[in-house]
C-alpha cells in the first residue's frame, strides 16, 4: 500500500537542502553568509541607509564537533518589527519582499534555509536582535523552526530599552561548515559585493582572526528602488482575482487605471471594448463562478494586449556605468575599461535594465576565456556559471572580431536589475535565458566590445609606428 | 512600512514557475508531458506491471486562444485511491514517494506544477480518472488548485462500476504551449525513455495526427525497486525524532537495529557505548527537552560512525549493462558498443548505482564532442546539461588517450539509480556534483572507454595491414 502524505515547505527544503543552495558543508558556509549579507543590504540601501555591515565567522563555542562555526551578520538597517520577527526567521515562505520592487531577496526562504541547516547540523537556535529607528526598544529572539508545522518555536526572548539610537539587526546562526574550503569564495563574494556598492562599509572577521575591511568609498548612494504597481502583462489569474477582491475601485475601468501601471483612461476603455467587457462592470461581479470564463479570457487578453505602455523603469536602481568602471579599475588595475547601461526593457510585465562593463590589460592575468563577473540586483553570482544566460552570451561572442586573441587579459561584468530576476534555482545561482534579457546582454556586450576594439586597434597602430 | 506576509507552496511555485521547470510555453509542453509520463511509469514498472502508456496532445476544444493544447496521459498502473485523489493532484508537496525507494518522482510537486500552469494559462481544471485493481469502481474528479490555501477545489466528481477489469489512471491537463517548438524534444524524450524501458509500450499522438508507437520489445522486466529503511548516515535530526516518536521499540538499541538498515546488534551496542548513551535507554526519553543536546550529539555521531555496514543496494533497480547496449544499438546502429554497471556505493546514507554505456561509429554522425545521454532513475534528462556532473566528467576525459579524435561518432550514456537523486532543481534538469557519484561516473566512463580503445586500436591495425 502506497503511503500518501503532505509535507510542509520547511520539511521540503530541509529534506532537499540543495534546492536552496545548501548542497554540502563548503557551500553551506558560503550560502549562509550570502543570505545574511543580502538581507542586510536589502535592509539598508533599499531604504536609503548607508550600509554598515559586519560579518563575523568564528569557531562555535560549546558545540561539539569540528567544523562548527557561528556566523553573525550585523547591519544598521530598518530592523525587524517584533510582531513579525519570529515568522520572518522561523517560517519558510515568509517575506516582506513579495511585492513588486527591485530587492535582492524575493523567495522568503533564504535565512530560513540557513536556520534549518544550522539547527540540523549543530542543533543550535538562531539568535536575532533587532531595533527599529522609531522605537525605544531592542528585541531579541532565539528560535528553532518547527519543521513539520513550518512555524517558529521560540526558546528565549527578551526586550530592553535602547541606550543609544541604534537601529538595525544582528543575526547569529551556528552551522557545520567547511570554512577552509569556503574561505576564498566567501572573500571573493564580499569583494565583488563591495565593488558595486562602494557606499557600503563591510567588515569580515574570520576564524583565523583576520579582519578584512572594505571601507566606504563614497557617501553618494544611487536612488533606492521603489515599489511599483503590477503591469498588465505580468499579472496572472490568481493575482488579478486578488486585485478584484481587495480593490475599492467601483468599475472595471477604474481597476485597470488605478491598480495597474502603464494603463491610462483611454487604453483601459479601448482594451475593455476590444475584450467585449463593459468598462462600467462592477469588479466584484467578475469573481462570481458563472463569470469564470469571462475572467480567464480577460486576463489572457490583458497579458497580450499591445496597447498599454511599456512598464516604467524609473523605480529600478541600476549600478551606473561610472560606478561599474570605477569598480573594475579598483579591482583589476586594467589598461582599459568601458561600461554601458542599456535602455530599460521588460519581460512578463517586469522592467529590467542590463548593464555591461569590460576591462582589459594592465594587471589582469591572461586567461583562455573572458573572466565573467555576473550580478543580479547587485548580488554577485559565483556558482552555476555554465547554465547562466550571461555566460551563454559572452562565450558566444566572436572575440576575434574585437581584436581579442586568447589567452587574453579580459574581464566582462554583466548586471541585471529588475523587479523580478528569473533565477533557475531557489538558491540563486544562475539566470535563465529569457529571450528579451539575452538580447539586451548581447547588445550591451557588443557595445562595450566595440569600444575595446577601438582601443586595441589604436594600440596596434601605435605598436606598428614604434616598429618603424 | 514593509508588507510582511506568508505564501503557500502553491503560490510559491505558481509565482516562480521556472523553479518547477515551467519557464516558457515551449518548456511547459515538455514539462507537462514528462511529469505525467514519469508518474505513469512510477505507477507501473515500480510495481511490476508491464507499462502501457498513451500520450495524446491535441488542440484544446472550447478554449480560446491559439497554442492551447490538451495533454492526456493514460496508464495501466496501480491507480489512485479515491480518498487521496484530490490531494494527490490538487495539493503541492503531497506524494506517495516521500519514502526511501528508487522512483522517478520524489518532490510531490510534478503534476501539481502542470495543473497550476494549466489553470493559469488556459483556465481549465485537471481531469483525473482512475481505478484500482482490487476495486469495482472507476473514480473521476475535475479540480482546480486553490492557490492561496494549497488545496484542491473539486468542480466535478463521479464514480461508476467498472465494466471490465481496467486499472490505471488517465490525467488530462489543458495548457498554453508552443507545441511546434517543443515537438522534437518531446519525441526525443519519449524515444530515450523507451530505449531504457523496452518492456514498456508507449504511444504518442500529436496535434498533427501523427501516431508514434514505441512497441514492447520484451516482457522481461527488471525486478522492481523496493522500499528500504533509512541508513544511519542519511538520517537528520528531524527524521530521527520522528522515528523515536513512532517507534514501538522499547530500547535505544532496539530502535537502531529495527528502524534502520545496516545496523546489527553488535554494532548498535558498540556505537551507543562509544556515544556514551545507554543501549537500554527508553527511546521516548530522548525526546524530552532536557535531552536535546544528547539527541543532537547522538544524531551527529550516527551520521559519521564508521562501524555500520554500507547501505544495501539490492533494493535498487538498475537498467542493466545488456539492456543499455541493446538500447544503444537500436538507437544508433553503431559499429561498437560497451556498457558497465558499477558496484553500488552510497552518499549521505543513500545507495546508488552508476551505469555507463558507450557507442561508436556506424550510423552515428561525427560531432565536435561526445553526444551525452543522461539518465537518473530511468528518466532521460534533456536540459541543464552544462551544470550536470555527468557532463563535467565526460567533457573532462582526455579522449585522445582512447584513440578518439574529434569530430568523432561517439555517444556516451550515463545512468544513476538511487533512492535519492541529488537534482539541482525542482524541475529535475541536472544532477549536482556529489563527489562519490562523480568518481563512480568517472570510473565507469574510463571502463567503457578502455574497451573502445581496444576496438579502435584493432581497427587501426587492420587498416594498416590492408595498406601493405
Ligand atoms: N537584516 C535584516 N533586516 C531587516 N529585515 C530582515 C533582515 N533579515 C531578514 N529580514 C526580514 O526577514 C524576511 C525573510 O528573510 P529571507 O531571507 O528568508 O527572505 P527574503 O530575503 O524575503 O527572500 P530570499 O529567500 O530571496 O532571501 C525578509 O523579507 C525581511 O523582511
Ligand atoms: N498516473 C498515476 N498513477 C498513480 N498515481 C499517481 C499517478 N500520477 C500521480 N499519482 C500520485 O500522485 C502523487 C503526486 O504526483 P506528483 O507528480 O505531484 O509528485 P511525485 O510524482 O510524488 O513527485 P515529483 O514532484 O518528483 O513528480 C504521486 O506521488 C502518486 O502517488
Ligand atoms: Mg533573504
Ligand atoms: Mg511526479
Amino acid at each position: 500500500q502506497e503511503k500518501y502524505r503532505a509535507m510542509s515547505p520547511a520539511e521540503f527544503f530541509s529534506r532537499y537542502k540543495e534546492l536552496a543552495g545548501f548542497s554540502n558543508p563548503t557551500r553551506a558556509v558560503y550560502q549562509t553568509i550570502r543570505e545574511l549579507v543580502e538581507n542586510a543590504l536589502d535592509a539598508t540601501d533599499t531604504h536609503g541607509i548607508l550600509p554598515v555591515i559586519r560579518v563575523v565567522v568564528e569557531p562555535a563555542r560549546g558545540v561539539e564537533g569540528e567544523n562548527r562555526y557561528t556566523i553573525t551578520v550585523e547591519d544598521n538597517g530598518i530592523g525587524v518589527p517584533p510582531t513579525v520577527m519570529a515568522d520572518a526567521f522561523g517560517r519558510v515562505l515568509y517575506s516582506s519582499k513579495y511585492v513588486i520592487r527591485q530587492t535582492r531577496g524575493m523567495f522568503g526562504l533564504g535565512v530560513k534555509a540557513a536556520v534549518i541547516y544550522g539547527q540540523q547540523t549543530a542543533g543550535q537556535p538562531v539568535t536575532v536582535i533587532s531595533a527599529m529607528e522609531d522605537s525605544d526598544y531592542v528585541y531579541m529572539k532565539k528560535l528553532f523552526i518547527d519543521i513539520n508545522e513550518n512555524k517558529p518555536r521560540i526558546v528565549e526572548e527578551g526586550q530592553w530599552r535602547k541606550r543609544g539610537r541604534w537601529h538595525g539587526t544582528r543575526v547569529s546562526i551556528t552551522i557545520e561548515g567547511d570554512w577552509r574550503r569556503a574561505r576564498s569564495r566567501v572573500i571573493e563574494y564580499i569583494k565583488r559585493t563591495a565593488i558595486v556598492a562602494p557606499y557600503a562599509e563591510i567588515h569580515l572577521v574570520t576564524p583565523e582572526g583576520d579582519v578584512y575591511i572594505f571601507p566606504r568609498m563614497t557617501r553618494k548612494m544611487p536612488k533606492p528602488p521603489r515599489e511599483a504597481k503590477p503591469h498588465p502583462h505580468g499579472v496572472n489569474l490568481e493575482q488579478f482575482k486578488m486585485i478584484l477582491q481587495s480593490t475599492r475601485a467601483r468599475t472595471l475601468k477604474e481597476v485597470l487605471v488605478t491598480e495597474f501601471q502603464s494603463v491610462g483612461e483611454k487604453s483601459a476603455v479601448n482594451f475593455l471594448r476590444e475584450a467585449g467587457v463593459s468598462p462600467d462592470l462592477n469588479p466584484k461581479t467578475l469573481l462570481r463562478r458563472e463569470y469564470r470564463d469571462v475572467l480567464v479570457r480577460l486576463v489572457d487578453k490583458l497579458r497580450s494586449y499591445k496597447g498599454f505602455r511599456a512598464p516604467r523603469s524609473d523605480y529600478l536602481s541600476p549600478i551606473g556605468a561610472d560606478l561599474i568602471e570605477i569598480g573594475l579599475r579598483r579591482m583589476f588595475r586594467p589598461e582599459f575599461t568601458a561600461a554601458v547601461t542599456r535602455p530599460a526593457r521588460s519581460y512578463m510585465g517586469h522592467p529590467f535594465i542590463v548593464e555591461v562593463g569590460i576591462a582589459y590589460g594592465g594587471s589582469i592575468p591572461p586567461r583562455e576565456e573572458p573572466l565573467l563577473l555576473r550580478y543580479a540586483n547587485k548580488i554577485p553570482l559565483l556558482y552555476g556559471e555554465r547554465e547562466d544566460v550571461a555566460y551563454k552570451v559572452v562565450s558566444g561572442v566572436n572575440w576575434k572580431n574585437y581584436y581579442v586573441e586568447f589567452p587574453a587579459p579580459l574581464v566582462v561584468l554583466v548586471h541585471i536589475a529588475s523587479t523580478r530576476i528569473p533565477y533557475k534555482e531557489a538558491g540563486k545561482e544562475s539566470i535563465g535565458d529569457v529571450p528579451e534579457i539575452e538580447s539586451e546582454i548581447r547588445a550591451g556586450v557588443w557595445e562595450v566590445a566595440r569600444k575595446l576594439r577601438i582601443f586595441l586597434s589604436r594600440k596596434r597602430r601605435e605598436a606598428e609606428i614604434r616598429r618603424k
